[in-house]
């Protein structure tokens, strides 16, 4: 499970600082396909980093398995992430000079996995990709790129997967068969955390969790999926 | 008005050559707002780039104003985009160490324009962004970056917008604000080309064409705006 106890991010620009999380107190039940929701700048991309390991809260305390994250060494942060978690980042971060089978190849390279080829082939053709295999960014469509994307943050076969927009660039069909493909890893046991602005998208979740200026102020489960 | 003939579109990319565009023949008048749909791959960045200046199609011809755009030299297609042309990028294009406030400067700065200053200011406060000016794009959530990206497009007080995606990064209601700027473009008798993956957006429009593996396979009014 994942808790976060009045965690807040505080940002100095300039002359000020900018609080961007208020107070964000929350449980997250392994097992449980989360959409967080709320307008831009609201502070969901802030949330996940967090409960991704990567960044820190200002104030507040994270628990990730019952073990307080502040007090685990940089190394053993590095060894959850990349073995227990899976991104997908809203700006997909891909490598610029790297094919997509390499992209996807990579995070099996940091965590020692054989059959990499295999797997990254694998990866890629679930999210439609088969025949894009050789392209570097600069040759992929922008629905193509979230796709490597997507496809990177399966291949260590991760515990949660986090997705920050994972269908912002795609069209409807491929959106809803991105959704398929975590609605199957939920049904495996994955926990899958996602950041959607679209409703259509949310539904797919178990659980809405909704943002505005840095706070909770919706918390239920998805009725109707 | 923009006049495309059967244009085509090839990348070799290794071994065999892949045509994205199979020979697109479209006319779009000035004062037109135009959605353009389709699957993820089906070629809309790649024929939005071609009608922007930003790249050549294969074979075919494309007519910008009555001119044949291959005939244009360099410095003249230049001239057209930097003084026409407003771009808004599935990608963004954002610089990374540039504050939202000289981003969107920058084709200012290029043209040669006056009071850059004041009207990057107004176009950020357009967008919502007023309280984010002297942030760097590392320092804004995706959609202020794709915001950003929107301002600038609008400073050169543009003939033609060419908008890719312009909403992937937006929830709803920051969504339809961008589109009631469009729209207040497009009465002023401004030409927006807009791709979309959201039926919602689209309807924005006065004009949907449809692509799919690179060619044209609807193209019709919008009803019931
Ligand atoms: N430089 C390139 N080299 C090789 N193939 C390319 C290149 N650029 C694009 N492609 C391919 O051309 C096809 C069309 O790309 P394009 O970016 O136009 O698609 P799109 O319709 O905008 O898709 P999306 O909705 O995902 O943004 C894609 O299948 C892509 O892989
Ligand atoms: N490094 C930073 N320095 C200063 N301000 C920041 C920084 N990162 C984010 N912010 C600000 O914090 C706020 C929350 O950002 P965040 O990326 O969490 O929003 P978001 O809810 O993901 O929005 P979007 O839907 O647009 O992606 C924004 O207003 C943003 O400008
Ligand atoms: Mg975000
Ligand atoms: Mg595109």
């Amino acid at each position: 499970v994942l808790e976060t106890t009045d965690v807040t991010k505080t940002y100095k620009t300039g002359n000020f600082d900018l609080t961007v999380l208020k107070g964000i107190t929350l449980q997250i039940h392994a097992g449980e396909f989360i959409a967080i929701m709320g307008p831009s700048g609201s502070g969901k991309s802030t949330y996940m980093n967090i409960l991704g390991c990567l960044d820190r809260p200002t104030t507040g305390k994270y628990y990730l398995e019952g073990d307080d994250v502040s007090r685990l060494s940089d190394d053993r942060l590095a060894e959850v992430r990349n073995r227990k978690f899976g991104f997908v980042f809203q700006s997909f971060n891909l490598l610029p000079r790297t094919t997509a089978l390499r992209q996807v190849e990579l995070p099996m390279l940091y965590a020692g996995a054989s059959n990499r080829e295999e797997r990254a082939k694998w990866a890629l053709n679930r999210v439609g990709l088969s025949d894009r295999m050789d392209h570097k960014p600069n040759q992929l469509s922008g629905g193509q790129q979230q796709r490597v994307s997507i496809a990177r943050s399966l291949v260590n076969d991760p515990v949660i997967v986090f997705a920050d927009e994972p269908t912002g660039a795609l069209d409807t069909r491929t959106s809803f068969e991105i959704m398929d493909i975590f609605q199957e890893l939920n049904a495996e046991g994955k926990t899958v955390i996602m950041v959607t602005h679209e409703n259509d998208i949310a539904r797919h979740a178990t659980r809405i969790i909704r943002f505005r200026d840095g706070e909770i102020v919706e918390d239920g489960p998805v009725l109707d999926r």
